[in-house]
C-alpha cells in the first residue's frame, strides 16, 4: 500500500 | 586504507565530495557504494544526500557528486537504479539544468554531466520508464537539443563490484 502511494506521489516536475 | 568503521553514509560522501580533493578519490567512492549496499534504506537515504551536492554552487563539488552517482549505478544494483528512476530524484536533476529552476546558475560542465547521465540511463536502463519520461521532457523543452555522444568507458554497463567480498 505504501509503496502504491508512493507511486502515486511520485510526479514529473512541472516545467 | 581507512576503514568503514562508523563511517555514515554522509560522511563518505562528505570525503568523496571534498571541494579541497585535488582530484577524484575513489576510496570515498567506493567506500561510499559500500555503505550503501550494506544498510537496509541506503539507496534511498543516498539519492537524497547526492541530490543535495549535485546542486551545490561549487562546480567541483557537484562534479564530483556526479561521479560518485555514476559509481553508484554500476556498483549499487537494481535497489539504487530503482531510486533514481523516480521522479523525485529526477526532478532534482531536472532543475540544475532547467533555467526555470537552478539551469542559469550551474556550469556548463556539470550541465553537460548530468544531460549524459540521464541519457546514457535511457538506454542502459530502458525498464526505468520515468528516466526516458524524464530525458524527452528535456527535449521537448528544448534543454536538450540532441543526443549527447557517450564516451565508451561512460555507458552503463553493469560490472562486477571492484572489490568482491567473501562471505
Amino acid at each position: 500500500l505504501g509503496e502504491e502511494s508512493e507511486e502515486r506521489d511520485d510526479h514529473l516536475l512541472p516545467m | 586504507m581507512a576503514e568503514a568503521e562508523g563511517e555514515s553514509l554522509e560522511s563518505w560522501l562528505n570525503k568523496a565530495t571534498n571541494p579541497c580533493n585535488r582530484q577524484e578519490d575513489w576510496e570515498y567512492i567506493i567506500g561510499f557504494c559500500d555503505q550503501i549496499n550494506k544498510e537496509l534504506e541506503g539507496p534511498q537515504i543516498a539519492v537524497r544526500l547526492l541530490a543535495h551536492k549535485i546542486q551545490s554552487p561549487q562546480e567541483w563539488e557537484a562534479v564530483q557528486a556526479l561521479t560518485v552517482l555514476e559509481a553508484c549505478m554500476k556498483n549499487c544494483g537494481r535497489r539504487f537504479h530503482n531510486e533514481v528512476g523516480k521522479f523525485r530524484f529526477l526532478n532534482e536533476l531536472i532543475k540544475v539544468v532547467s533555467p526555470k529552476y537552478l539551469g542559469d546558475r550551474v556550469s556548463e560542465k556539470v550541465k553537460t554531466k548530468v544531460i549524459e547521465l540521464l541519457y546514457s540511463w535511457t538506454l542502459a536502463l530502458p525498464e526505468e520508464s520515468k528516466i526516458k519520461d524524464a530525458y524527452h521532457m528535456l527535449k521537448r523543452q528544448g534543454i536538450v537539443h540532441s543526443d549527447p555522444q557517450i564516451p565508451a568507458d561512460r555507458t552503463l554497463i553493469p560490472s562486477p563490484p571492484p572489490r568482491p567480498k567473501n562471505p
